[in-house]
This record gives C-alpha cells, structure tokens and sequence, in this order.
C-alpha cells in the first residue's frame, strides 16, 4: 500500500484463498428481489473477479462453501449492525476472517435500474474483499470505499485488476489478459562468461552503492540491469582485501556495512574495507544462527535479516535480545514457492525479493508472501535473465 | 448550554462531532488508542485533525484537516463498511 499520497493504488489486506476454484452460497436472500434475479447479479459479480484471473465461482445450495452470502438488517450476529437504510451498504470479511459477505436489506437494492442501490456492483466490491482486497484509494476504482450510482458501463479499472492479479495471478486459460507491470530482465547481447556455462553462484547481495554482486568460487560479478558488467568477473580477494573465495553468503544491511559469510566464520566490510578484527565467529557475532549458511538477506518487508540453511530459516533481529526467537527456526516452505537448500537471495532494487537455486531463480511477492505468478512463469533460468547469456 | 451560542446551532455542532467522530472511528481513521486520560477521555486536537486528514488524503479530495464541506459531502456518501485503513 503506496504511503506516498502522490501515487494512488489497490491495497492487499495480506491473505488470500490458497485455491482458486471457490464456492459460494446465498444463505439468505434480500426481501424484495426475485431469487433467480439475485442469483444471476452474485454470478455476474464474481464473474467480474474471473475474467482477469484462474479464480472460478460456484455456486452451491449447501455448506460447507468458502464465501457465504446474507442480506441481513440492524444486528446481525457478527457484532457489526448495519444501519437502515443509505449509510453502511454492505461489508465483507477478507479470507481469513472467512471471507463471508453481508449486504444490508434495509437498502432498497435494484437491478439494472438507476433508482435505489445497484447490487451487482456492490457486490463485486464485497467480492473483492472476500478475496483479500482492501479499500483502494483510487476514485474509478471499484474497491473504492464509496457508492457513486449505478453505472450501466461498468467495468474493473486498471487498479483493481492489478491488485487482484497481484492475489491470484493472471489469467491462464483463454479471455482477457493483463500485461503485469513488472519489466523483465532481458539479455541484449549474447555474452560469453562463466557463469553462461554455469550459473549456479554462491551467494549475490546489493553493495551501499546500489551496485549487485555475484560470487562464484574465488571470482566476483558486477551484475548490470540486465547482464554482467564488463570486464568482469575479478578475483574476490581483489575487490575486498582478506575475504576468501567461495562465501556462502553476503547481505548489506541498514547501517551500510556488507557481511560476509563462510562456514563459521563473517566478515564485516565498510565499503571495500574490512571493518575490524574479522573474521569472527558466527556463533559470537550472530548468536543462534548456525554455521554453513545456505544464503542471507535483509528482507525489504520488515527491515530483518534471515538465514536459510537446507529447509529450515532464521530471523535474526538485532535490536532484539535474543536476537533469535525460540520459535525459529522454521521451514523455509513458509516462504510459498520457494525450494529448499537454495544458493543465494537478494533484496533488489525494484522492491523484489529474488531466491537463486542451482541454474534457476524464483522472484518473490513481499505482498503476497508467496512466488510470484508470471509469464513466464517462475522459476526461471538465471543465466538468460540476469547474466545476460 | 453555552451563554452566547444559539441553542440550534450547538445541538447542530456536537451532532456533528458525535455523526463524524463515529464515522472516522469506524473505518479506521480514529484508533481506540486515540482518547487522552488526562483530559478525561477527549480526543487531543491533532489526533483529530490527523484522522480527519488521512481521511481527506484516502478520499483524494483537499487536506485541510477541516470537516468542511467537501469532507462532509463525502462522509455521507453510502459506502462499504469495511475499514479503509487495515492493518
């Protein structure tokens, strides 16, 4: 959710329905409409959830089903009344809450009329929060929080379908397609390096200058927008003097020094220089993290460091004593999509998190909390798309 | 009653206040931490002026911090009731 008022966008509450094939039910039907006239508009709305996504709607006369529907008024059971009529139209429970959706009956709900209250955009709208959209603060938008009128041509805006997308992916099969906003990585030239023949790395970090480094054996990678720089690769004990060849990991965390890691031991870099008496033992310098690390990041979604080791990871946190919860660690399966025993992870420039396995990489959604859904899809192979092979 | 306000007027003033206050505490703008003890449960000033804001700014219509006009008129569109601002 953009905190800058200049840009304006959707809003993910933060969960999702883990299937795409959902079921819903109309528990309870409004007053003064015809069922079969109700159940054709709720179709109509969830279809408009559909059309940009692998989300499918059906609809069932029993439970047990994901998303139940009520027209309800006053108090209701769920400790949130609605209000007679205008005022409070409707509201709906993001999926973790269940994903329920409840419209007020004390409306005078229409059809295809510009009297009264519009219900099948309404309930698009309530839709979008049983799928885990929050308010948008974008005016065309449907997830906007306002009721505007009926609108005979209606369609979702650029907004909505972004956040939705974000969710649940684009649309797989056959109908309407967005391009994501993301731009890949593409190679412009063909080059010829190592890391082409085999581009499985050590580790890869972001210096304090914003520069992207990958390190395989006793050799570095400056890594450009889209391959590697020239004149590269050069001999890690060059570009910084007393670190050894063959890291298991790096990271650059917030107060501008890089930290280096193989076996048991780190080192601490300011810059090019090392930044003290290292290398130094892990255990002393990251307590509760274990020796051998498979890689290492600073995780943009809250600032903290973690720790990937075979299938398990940490959170380190050093403003906190134990730096290390007894809860950790856990399986890196938390991370949805991401495989074990991976090479390297990286906090990047455009707001992604990236995760690289042996020739391939996987790039990550802090907002969804899982691999993102792209064309094509990932993992995809890192020697096309990040060293310019 | 005040001595020098118009007796319609201030039933107009704290309606309002309640109808708006209500408002922004239901969809988030107000947290529940907002009420200051020391002043025996009132809102402070900038809290207020902070929701009210938030609420402009979520809107897209001009931050004054003011319940005016404008910020009225939207307060009383019909809407979704869930929260604008979710944690």
């Amino acid at each position: 959710f953009g905190t800058d008022s200049r840009s304006k966008r959707y809003a993910l509450q933060g969960s999702r329905w883990k299937v795409k094939a959902l079921t819903y039910r109309i528990a309870k039907y409004p007053k003064r409409l015809n069922k079969g006239d109700v159940d054709k508009e709720i179709a109509k709305a969830f279809s408009v959830w559909s059309e940009y996504t692998d989300l499918t709607f059906t609809p069932k006369r029993t439970n047990p089903v994901h998303i139940e529907i009520r027209f309800e008024e006053n108090e209701h059971g769920d400790g949130d009344p609605f209000d007679g009529p205008g005022g409070t139209l409707a509201h709906a429970y993001f999926p973790v809450y269940g994903g329920d959706a409840h419209f007020d009956d004390a409306e005078y709900w229409t059809i295809g009329s510009t009297r009264g209250t519009n219900l099948f955009q309404v309930a698009a709208h309530e839709f979008g929060h049983s799928l885990g959209l929050s308010h948008s603060d974008v005016r065309s938008a449907l997830m906007a929080p306002f009721y505007r009128g009926y609108d005979p041509h209606f369609r979702l805006d650029s907004d909505d379908v972004q956040g939705i997308q974000a969710l649940y992916g684009r649309k797989t099969s056959s109908g309407a397609t967005t391009p994501t906003k993301t731009t890949p990585r593409t190679s412009v030239n063909t080059v010829n390096n190592e890391l082409c023949k085999d581009a499985k790395i050590d580790a890869i970090f972001s210096s304090a200058d914003g520069m992207t480094y990958a390190f395989k054996g006793d050799m570095y990678y400056r890594l450009t927008e889209n391959a590697v720089a020239e004149g590269y690769p050069k001999r890690i004990s060059e570009g910084w003097p007393g670190l050894p060849g063959n890291i298991d990991a790096a990271f650059t965390y917030k107060n501008g020094k890089t930290y280096f890691f193989q076996g048991s031991k780190y080192w601490r870099y300011n810059g090019r220089q090392v930044d003290g008496d290292y290398p130094k033992p892990i255990s002393e310098g990251f307590t509760g993290i274990p020796d051998n690390i498979d890689a290492a990041l600073v995780w943009g979604g809250n600032g903290k460091i973690y720790f990937y080791k075979g299938t398990r990871f940490w959170r380190f946190d050093p403003l906190k004593r134990p730096p290390v919860k007894s809860t950790y660690p856990k399986p890196i399966s938390n991370w949805e999509g991401v495989p074990n025993n991976i090479d390297g992870a990286l906090q990047y420039t455009n707001g992604y998190t990236y995760f690289f396995k042996d020739n391939k990489y996987y790039r990550f959604n802090d907002r969804t909390f899982s691999v993102d859904a792209a064309d094509p899809p990932f993992p995809r192979p890192t020697a096309h798309w990040w060293f310019g092979c | 009653y005040p001595k020098r306000l118009n007796k319609g007027d201030v039933d107009k003033e704290i309606a309002k206040a309640f109808q708006y206050g209500i408002y922004l505490s239901q969809f988030g703008y107000l947290p529940a931490s907002a009420r200051n003890p020391s002043n025996g449960g009132l809102l402070q000033e900038e809290t207020w002026t902070k929701a009210i804001q938030d609420f402009q700014g979520f809107a897209g219509i001009n931050v004054t911090g003011e319940l005016d006009e404008e910020t009225m008129e939207l307060m009383s569109l019909p809407r979704c009731g869930v929260k604008d601002k979710v944690g």
